[in-house]
């Protein structure tokens, strides 16, 4: 799509012996509307072009044989940049290793949760699942099912969030369980109460990674969702779900952005083998198109 | 004269930021704002004016619920996978109910795990029932054995929740189709609306999901959900003006099963710019 028309629009000034500075103001506006179009944020937008723009302007883009080419390599690295620069693989170093599941309602925390403790399993290290959920109807029958499915242990619970989540800790402590996954009820950031719950879970255990899940459709608001949660709770990790849709995911450029958390992970189906590690150049070609 | 004093420019570009800020997309936007251009408005209040009549133009068609000529009614409830179909329908229900209708749903959502038990623990505090099989059954068969059921034909509105999909999943799209026939089969002419529920929170893929989905099943309406978040839905705009016959019907405003409304084009535009 982009590079398609980035490449149309580069066509039309082949004759020329060089790039204009207006020639790089056009591509550049193709851009901008790609990255709108893809869900990335106005003000993220704005940031990378501006980027692009000044790499564009350079010498060796504009007195390059293919002029084409040095642009869209410049928005592609650009890409990987904004998007983390590196594949981010999840390190665990503490013992249990507490991981807290949080974000909006819907985007997929409880299939999440569940994913990770079998990608974990296939690493050889069991898990310990755990649903901080309360008020979601079925959400502890949904979280058991799921565990039940991948192998996993599923710790069920009465209490409180910063209860419950002790007491997963101490049984992981005692069956020697490596690896504890707390899933917590999805909330959206517009009342700052509803974070006291999360960060009560974060003072009662030692949670190695508070890690953000997000629908890779979410529109503009994932700035003020990822906003929230950081400057509420801390933002240690993001994992960007349904993949396998054909958004763009321009949420993650946002995130990122904001946030410079690693995004490790990315959901790419309802089924608990569908998690993948997350490859910055990958999804720069899925929003060059 | 009258137009001595132009609109700053700044105003509009102000505006085009704040459209695309609000999920309508750089496209919509653009137009919007071009139209507004169009009617040289002469001062802020012109462009306000403007802005809104704009707008509100693209939610013309009146989104009144359907029923069918004899009861029951049947309601499909469809989409994206967390786009918040399950509360929905619960919603409608408990809402048709306070009403004085006897309403009724039907978990046809035998895939994700506990959906069922979640559907069944929201009629519950509805009041009203709800027709299940087991998990892993066929959810044609769901619709067909719910709709030969005394209780559920005895309903006047029955809500039938389904699994969530990807509108990019063929096989999964030709499965609602399956369900709409089989509806047929066992209840002729008490389809009377198909609604895809659509996440707030989504940015420029509901418009593609609001086309697939019509393509593949003619939806009678829109609901769009989440919109107690900070979330705005400005691809609402872009989808009343490409699918002008698929009005949006409801918003849900909430966890709780009050949480829901009729969709209000004004008060939507309000929000939007304001
Ligand atoms: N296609 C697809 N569906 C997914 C993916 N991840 C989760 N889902 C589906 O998205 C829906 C919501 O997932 P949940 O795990 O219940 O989401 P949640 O965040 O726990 O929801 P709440 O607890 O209500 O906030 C379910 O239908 C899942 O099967 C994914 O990567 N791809
Ligand atoms: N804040 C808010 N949350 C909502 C609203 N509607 C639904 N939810 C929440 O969104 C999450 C997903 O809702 P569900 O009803 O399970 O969504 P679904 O479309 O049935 O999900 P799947 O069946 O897994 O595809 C739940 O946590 C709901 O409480 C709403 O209007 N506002
Ligand atoms: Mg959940
Ligand atoms: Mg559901």
């Amino acid at each position: 799509q982009l590079s398609r028309r980035l490449g149309m629009l580069f066509k039309k000034i082949r004759g020329q012996a060089r790039l204009s500075e207006a020639n790089v103001a056009d591509a550049v506006k193709e851009v901008r509307t790609a990255l709108l179009e893809a869900d990335v944020h106005l003000s993220v937008t704005r940031a990378f072009t501006e980027e692009v723009r000044m790499k564009a302007l350079g010498a060796d883009v504009l007195y390059s044989i293919r002029p084409a080419d040095a642009f869209v390599k410049i928005v592609h690295d650009s890409l990987v940049k904004f998007l983390g620069g590196a594949v981010f693989p999840i390190r665990l170093d503490r013992r249990p290793s507490v991981l807290l599941l949080m974000g909006l309602q819907g985007s997929g925390k409880t299939t999440t949760a569940a994913k990770l403790a079998a990608f974990f399993l296939a690493q050889q290290k069991s898990s310990l699942l755990v649903t901080l959920d309360r008020s979601r109807p079925a959400a502890s029958e949904q979280l058991e099912k799921l565990a039940k499915k991948a192998g996993v242990r599923f710790l069920k619970t009465q209490a409180d969030a910063p209860s419950s989540a002790k007491t997963a800790v101490a049984e992981a402590e005692r069956q020697n369980v490596p690896v504890v996954i707390l899933d917590s009820a999805g909330r959206t950031e517009v009342d700052p109460a509803v974070f006291a719950e999360l960060r009560a879970v974060r003072d009662a255990v030692p949670v190695e990674k508070k890690i953000l899940v997000i629908d890779a459709m979410t529109g503009q608001v994932a700035v003020n969702v990822a906003k929230g949660f950081a400057d509420e709770v801390g933002v240690d990790g993001v994992i960007l779900t349904k993949f396998d849709s054909d958004t763009r995911g321009g949420a993650a450029l946002s995130v990122y952005h904001l946030l410079r958390a690693p995004i490790l992970f990315v959901g790419e189906g309802e089924a608990l083998n569908r998690l993948a590690p997350f490859h910055p150049d990958r999804m720069a070609g899925r929003i060059l198109g | 004269g009258a137009f001595r004093s132009k609109v700053p420019e700044e105003i509009l570009v102000e505006l085009e930021d704040r459209l695309i800020l609000a999920d309508a997309g750089p496209s919509t936007a653009a137009a919007v704002i071009e139209e507004i251009r169009g009617r040289k408005p002469a001062s802020p209040e012109d462009v306000q004016a403007a802005l809104k009549e704009i707008l509100r133009s693209r939610f013309l068609m009146n989104g009144l619920p359907q029923f069918s000529p004899v009861p029951p009614t049947v309601w499909f409830l469809l989409g994206t996978n967390g786009s918040g179909k399950t509360t929905t329908a619960a919603k409608l229900a408990a809402r048709y109910k306070s009403e004085g209708k006897r309403a009724a749903l039907v978990a046809a959502d035998t895939f994700r795990a506990a959906a069922i038990e979640q559907l069944q623990i929201w009629a519950g505090r509805a009041g009203v029932p709800v027709f299940a099989m087991q998990e892993g059954a066929h959810p044609s068969a769901v619709i067909f054995d719910a709709l030969s059921d005394k209780e559920i034909r005895g309903a006047d509105l029955v809500i039938v929740d389904t699994a969530g999909r990807l509108h990019t999943k063929t096989s999964l799209i030709e499965e609602l189709a399956k369900m709409s026939k089989s509806c047929d089969k066992c209840a002729p002419s008490s389809l009377a609306e198909r609604l895809l529920v659509l996440d707030g929170t989504a940015g420029q893929n509901a418009l593609a999901q609001a086309k697939a989905f019509h393509d593949a099943l003619h939806l009678t309406g829109l609901i769009v959900t989440k919109l107690d978040a900070s979330a705005k839905a400005g691809f609402l705009v872009s989808i009343g003006e490409q699918l002008p016959n698929v009005p949006v019907k409801w918003a849900g405003t909430g966890e709780t099963l009050d949480a829901l409304s009729p969709f209000d084009a004004d008060a939507f535009v309000e929000g939007l710019i304001g």
